[in-house]
């Protein structure tokens, strides 16, 4: 099954 | 105090566009190099980062950094009100709660200003990590948006392919299934830099999303590396950019 990912899961906060 | 004068409203008017479909709310924060945005879509799927150097700007001032929480709808209407070619200073005094549009015609003959309250908005910064893209394409807008469109017939993932052969679009779903590709043309409208072939599959109605910054820039550059976010960039002449980044679909 294919999911959306989640820009947080690769940009993290400054 | 910030001001920022711009020849022709009509790219703002077309920044704009190209935002506030993803985006309801931003904070520009202006310094003495220029005007940056960053914000993510309410879904935390895509995020998008404005870059407006101040060399962009006719005229421009900014003693201290401020940054304007903006509505983009109320924006708009603001916009709506100005011609295309009236020129546009943007200005607001330091701690200020609203920020000031105002538009003069070409022949200077009408001036017009507005009132803008601002937000105050409480948004979270992303640090992007630098990326060596494994392929790096360059084509005109317009293609980019042709395809995306033609995609959405078809599903709403789109499997973006680039290897040494070409860049293919490909979207299959109940209707039946669509292949688009594009090679590196001798004249250079397609251009294609491929380092190691990449394969990864893309919700297609952000894609479309991204096309709004089609009047903005001739040419769209799309940088694909393996498990890390699409990037899509339109340059705005040459002093800027909207860069579009895009979290892949992956395997659950």
């Amino acid at each position: 099954k294919v999911k959306q990912g989640s820009i947080t899961s690769f940009f993290t906060k400054k | 105090m910030f001001e920022a004068r711009l020849a022709s409203t009509l790219t703002l008017k077309r920044i704009v566009d190209a935002l506030r479909e993803i985006l309801n709310q931003s904070t520009l924060d202006c310094s003495d190099t220029g005007i940056q945005m960053q914000a993510m879509d309410n879904s935390h799927v895509s995020l998008v980062s404005l870059c407006l150097r101040k060399e962009y700007f006719e005229k421009y001032k900014c003693n201290r950094n401020i940054s304007l929480g903006l509505d983009l709808k109320s924006l708009t209407k603001v916009l709506k009100c100005a011609n295309g070619d009236d020129a546009v200073t943007i200005k607001a005094a330091d701690k200020a709660d609203k920020v000031e549009l105002s538009f003069e015609s070409a022949g200077k003959e009408r001036t017009a200003d507005y009132e803008l309250r601002l937000l105050n908005l409480d948004q979270e910064h992303l640090a992007i990590p630098e990326t060596e893209y494994n392929c790096v394409v360059h084509m005109p807008a317009t293609e980019f948006a042709r395809i995306c469109r033609d995609m959405a017939t078809f599903s709403e993932s789109v499997v973006i392919a680039c290897s040494k052969e070409g860049i293919k679009f490909s979207a299959s779903g109940e209707m039946g299934a669509a292949n688009i590709k594009l090679s590196e043309t001798t004249k250079g409208e397609v251009s294609i830099q491929v380092d190691e072939p990449v394969a990864l599959s893309f919700a297609g109605r952000y894609l479309s999303t991204f096309t709004r910054a089609t009047p903005l820039a001739e040419k769209v550059k799309i940088g694909l590396a393996p498990d890390v976010p699409l990037l899509v960039e339109y340059p705005i002449e040459d002093y800027g950019y909207i860069r579009y980044y895009l979290a892949p679909k992956v395997d659950d």
